[in-house]
């Protein structure tokens, strides 16, 4: 690569670039997260130069939920998308418990290999859950949803990934800083991570509800999802 | 690739969660670009698990479904503009107005054409106001009705919010106040607004940045 491009720099690692002056003030220090939600992140090393910082991430619910999603219209679709459109179809959107997100390596066109690494990723998630008081299995299949971001055309690591999402799952809380790392351990080019909560009522209600959102992206955009 | 995930405590059932979310991505995500490049990978999920309590929201009909929905679409609309933030060796955050288009569709694609032109980013890096470069893609706009070049208008907003900068008035180029355009454009903010017919009044809104040196070499580095 240096020979190639001499001044290119090292992009690759989640956070491994100081966050710019000119980003930090999107960057919140505080938030407010809807009850019954936690986020968490841990060091997988997906990418073999990432050493240091977290490249998994988990966002999971103590109950289960109702779930939505689009993806992308793009016709190589990657595993994780495959994988989770197919079971939030199963599903009906209905009993999911949580999300879990690897960056590093995109699981896309890899494959039958990258399927069964996506389906792999989602039930070993589920794993972490059978335990508690709502991790009963309902017979209808994984209720993890899975995704992938990074480079394209490499299997992911998959033993690497799965090794380690007791860590991920221990390391789940509700506080702000567990939110961020996870929208930290999302990123790839990204120069900061992307949260956002609020508050918001409903007409007819007298309750008060939270809303919180990570997102990661910084090139290759030009999202055309359905 | 775009990633995003959403949960809320709201109570919200499967069917008009889905329906909220195809809707809000429609004028949130999918009204970005960086580079024009639409990844493999990209997935927006929400998760609603009821905590807050609550009536629950099941049809699409409610009162409740369309607060819920307005919410849902404000709160997107502004994580995607973070994305836009962090562009790829972005040093511009631009909106893209499209206004008098025959449909929404139209509009849209007025202004995704605009925001993936190439040579519309590198004049908004090279800080150049170079309407032309706008209007010649506004032109090309695939599978476009309602645009009429003698109507076509082109101006600047300062992100100050202080007055327009006209540079094309139905389809006449102005005499451009270079000086003001520059601090116009010196500004990290900066809206385009093309008007496209006086007989229309559709319009549409999409969220890109420029393209820059830095685009290049994070690009030429990143390896598959």
């Amino acid at each position: 690569v240096s020979k190639l491009a001499p001044q290119a720099r090292e992009y690759a690692a989640p956070g491994q670039g100081a966050i710019p002056p000119s980003k930090k003030r999107y960057i919140p220090t505080s938030g407010t997260y809807p009850l019954g939600f936690s986020a968490a992140s841990a060091h997988v090393g997906v990418k073999p130069s990432n050493t240091r910082f977290d490249d998994v991430a988990l966002i999971a619910s103590e109950v289960p939920c109702s779930a939505a999603a689009v993806f992308t219209t793009n016709k190589f679709q990657a595993a994780p998308v495959t994988v989770s459109r197919n079971m939030l179809n199963r599903r009906r959107g209905e009993g999911i418990r949580a999300v879990v997100v690897n960056s590093g390596c995109a699981n896309a066109v890899t494959g039958r290999g990258g399927i069964e690494d996506a389906i792999s990723m989602g039930h070993e998630t589920d794993q972490c859950f059978v335990n508690d008081s709502n991790g009963k299995d309902d017979g209808q299949g994984s209720r993890s949803i899975v995704m992938s971001t990074g480079v394209i055309g490499q299997r992911l690591p998959i033993k690497k990934i799965t090794s380690k999402l007791g860590t991920v799952y221990g390391n789940l809380g509700e506080t702000h800083h567990h939110w961020l790392s996870a929208a930290r351990a999302i990123c790839t080019t990204d120069t900061f991570p992307k949260l956002i909560s609020r508050t918001f009522t409903l007409p007819g209600s007298q309750e008060e509800y939270r809303i919180a959102g990570m997102t990661k992206g910084a090139g290759m955009i030009h999202p055309n999802m359905a | 690739t775009l990633l995003g995930i959403l949960c809320t405590d709201a109570p919200v059932g499967a069917a008009p969660l889905q329906q909220s979310l195809t809707d809000a991505i429609t004028k949130s995500f999918n009204s970005i670009s960086i580079d024009g490049d639409t990844s493999t990978n990209d997935t927006v999920v929400i998760l609603a698990n009821g905590a807050a309590g609550g009536k629950p929201i099941t049809s699409t009909s409610s009162d409740e479904f369309r607060a819920f929905q307005e919410t849902l679409t404000a709160f997107a609309i502004d994580l995607a503009k973070l994305v836009v933030r962090d562009g790829e060796g972005a040093t511009k955050f631009v909106t893209i107005k499209v206004t008098n288009a025959k449909t929404y569709e139209d509009a849209k694609r007025v202004a995704n054409s605009i925001a993936r032109s190439p040579l519309v980013k590198t004049a908004l890096y090279g800080k150049d106001a170079n309407w032309g470069r706008i209007l010649c893609a506004t032109g090309y706009a695939e599978g476009v009705e309602s645009v009429v070049p003698e109507e076509t208008s082109v101006s600047f907003v300062p992100a100050d919010g202080s007055e327009e900068l006209k540079l094309l008035v139905r389809g006449e180029p102005e005499q451009v106040d270079e000086s003001r355009a520059a601090e116009i454009l010196a500004e990290e903010d900066l809206e385009i607004v093309v008007r496209l017919s006086e007989k229309f009044d559709e319009e549409a809104v999409v969220w890109t940045c420029d393209f820059s040196h830095e685009y290049v070499t994070i690009n030429g580095d990143y390896r598959t």
